[in-house]
């Protein structure tokens, strides 16, 4: 809980641990104790929000025109496929007809784990149980969305690592399905960020956007004690929006991204 | 030469010349800010380096003539030190020796499951699996996919009550007279009374040999709330590191052993069902000093 007051040296560290402990990172605090130093004025904590503020932007919303294909990716266990049903129940709630495609061919029963999902949201599932190709399955579901009439596809992709060229290639390849073989979709692409993790997904970002253009993160597992802080460095230096939120388990566990809102729950 | 591997701190303090009291204030920011870009949780990274400055005044490093060298030498050897610079095991003394998985969310729990479970057959030990997720949608099968890939058996009731899943298991594994029984739990949230309550009570009607923490070694500073709330709710005997094959520092692996105080027993290292090796902790200290 930070004090509104006059800036002391105790009130900066204050200021400094709060933040840091929210993983913003040492070069977004020092930023940000920079302006705070420059302008130091009563009521400091007004400043540092009107900052923040500034740094996330306005709200994104993302368009969906329709026919739209979502990619969902990510590193290993971050919330995508939950996230992926999370986003068919948001979207299908708006009226747009949603198809699932089960792409992750690697993992031990993510297909079931889809399934399961799309059973209870009512919304039809593309996969394929005896393929090993990703790009494959998410031909098949593209060319059944198309037939069909589908307003938007939304794709769960197997969990993976940026250190491993092979996934990341694999992850060029299915964009580049989607551009040359059903141009006519539009194609964005959401990258999940597990509120817990550390700088290191500032990293993750970087190298996946050098494989897939990102339209913008879903910061999932806000219902824990992590702040994904990060958040200011995704929006600074990779210019990538936070879209929603994942807050637990269920389909209704999806909230818009509001900045107002979450720079209130950093700043106490 | 342990300068040429730690470069960026060597680089950082070699501008500071001899350590005296006036700049010890500024090394000590330096290390930190090293520490902290690592994730180790800022009041961890505080406190290991008051203890680091304590050791160097002991040792008159800071008399010394290539005080920068000497300082990174007790700074490194002490992260080896706090890592845990002995090799844990897992005790198998049980009839059968019972292992309980705990964790966050998406950490690694069920994978570790399976990976310790090959480990031990590969021992030509009898291992039984345990499906006591009920509540991700398709976590038994996961289980049980797994356990076919590498031919260990699962247990499992369905949806049925957690804890009685894992007492009948341990029950069966007793007259199957198998070897080591793993428990595979749901992820949970350390603020989830309810959550915490059953595994608890998992805890308290199995009495397992080990209480494993699965944490994500790309965990930032939260690593020190859940894991110590893990370790205040059950008597952890070891946590496993997962995820290492990715490039994240893993600071978290320092904030983790301080505030639990028991010893990381073994690394994920792969996706894949032989993806674990015994934790390294020189290994771990080459990356967090990056
Ligand atoms: N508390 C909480 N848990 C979440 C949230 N999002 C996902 N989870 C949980 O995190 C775990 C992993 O979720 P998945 O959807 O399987 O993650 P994933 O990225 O698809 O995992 P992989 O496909 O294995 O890479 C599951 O237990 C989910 O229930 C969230 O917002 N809050
Ligand atoms: N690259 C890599 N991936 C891993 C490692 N350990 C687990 N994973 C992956 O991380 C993801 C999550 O693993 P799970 O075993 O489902 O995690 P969990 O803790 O059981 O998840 P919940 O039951 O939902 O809490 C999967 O995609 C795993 O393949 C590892 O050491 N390295
Ligand atoms: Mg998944
Ligand atoms: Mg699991």
């Amino acid at each position: 809980q930070i004090v509104k007051e006059k800036v002391s040296l105790q009130s900066l560290e204050q200021l400094e641990e709060t933040l840091l402990a929210s993983d913003l990172g040492l070069s977004t605090v020092d930023d940000i104790l920079d302006i705070v130093k420059k302008h130091s004025k009563e009521n400091f904590i007004n400043e540092v929000a009107d900052y923040m503020q500034q740094s996330l932007g306005h709200e994104k919303e993302l368009e969906i025109k329709s026919p739209s294909v979502m990619l969902v990716v990510g590193v290993n266990g971050t919330g995508k496929t939950t996230t992926v049903a999370k986003l068919a129940k948001y979207y299908k709630d708006q009226g747009k007809s949603v198809l699932l495609v089960a792409a992750d061919t690697y993992r031990a029963a993510a297909i079931a784990q889809l399934h399961q999902w799309s059973k209870r949201l009512n919304v039809r599932m593309v996969c394929n149980e005896k393929s090993q190709d990703p790009t494959s399955v998410l031909f098949d579901g593209l060319k059944s969305a198309k037939s069909e009439n589908i307003d938007l596809v939304i794709v769960d992709t197997a969990g993976r690592l940026h250190t491993y060229k092979n996934l990341m290639n694999e992850l060029e390849k299915m964009v580049r399905v989607i551009r040359d073989r059903f141009p006519e979709f539009n194609l964005c692409s959401i990258m999940t960020i597990d509120a817990n993790l550390g700088q290191n997904s500032l990293h993750q970002v970087r190298e996946f956007a050098k494989s897939v253009h990102l339209d913008g993160a879903v910061l999932t597992k806000m219902d824990g004690t992590a702040r994904g802080g990060i958040v200011f460095a995704l929006k600074n230096e990779l210019d990538l929006p936070v879209l929603f939120i994942g807050i637990g388990e269920e389909l209704n566990d999806l909230n818009e991204f509001a900045a107002d809102e979450y720079i209130n729950s950093l700043l106490g | 030469q342990i300068t040429d591997r730690f470069d960026t701190i060597f680089r950082r303090l070699r501008g500071l010349g001899k350590i005296t009291d006036t700049n010890i204030q500024e090394t000590s920011r330096e290390i930190r800010r090293v520490l902290l870009e690592a994730d180790v949780n800022l009041q961890v990274a505080r406190d290991f380096i008051t203890h680091v400055k304590v050791k160097a005044e002991g040792t008159k490093v800071l008399k010394s003539i290539k005080p920068g060298e000497q300082f990174i030498k007790i700074i490194y050897e002490e992260l080896i030190h706090v890592l845990g610079d002995e090799t844990a095991e897992i005790d198998l003394n049980g009839k059968p020796s019972v292992i309980l998985m705990a964790g966050l969310q998406g950490s690694g729990k069920t994978t570790t499951c399976a990976k310790l479970a090959k480990m031990f057959t590969n021992q030509n030990k009898k291992v039984l699996m345990v499906a006591a997720d009920v509540y991700r949608p398709a976590a038994i099968e996961q289980l049980q996919s797994l356990g076919r890939q590498i031919d260990v058996p699962v247990y499992d009731e369905g949806l049925g009550d957690p804890v009685a899943i894992c007492v009948n298991a341990v029950a069966k594994a007793k007259s199957e007279k198998v070897d080591i029984v793993i428990l595979d739990t749901a992820g949970r949230l350390h603020i989830d009374g309810e959550m915490m309550n059953e595994i608890q009570h998992i805890w308290d009607e199995v009495k397992p040999n080990e209480i494993l923490f699965v944490a994500d070694s790309m965990t930032g500073q939260d690593a020190v709330t859940s894991a110590k709330a893990f370790s205040e709710a059950l008597p952890l005997t070891g946590t496993i590191l997962t995820k290492l094959d990715g490039d994240a520092r893993g600071g978290a692996a320092v904030s983790i052993r301080q505030v639990t105080g028991t010893p990381i027993k073994f690394a994920g290292v792969s996706e894949k069902m032989d993806g674990l090796e015994p934790f390294n902790p020189k290994q771990m200290a080459d990356r967090i000093l990056g």
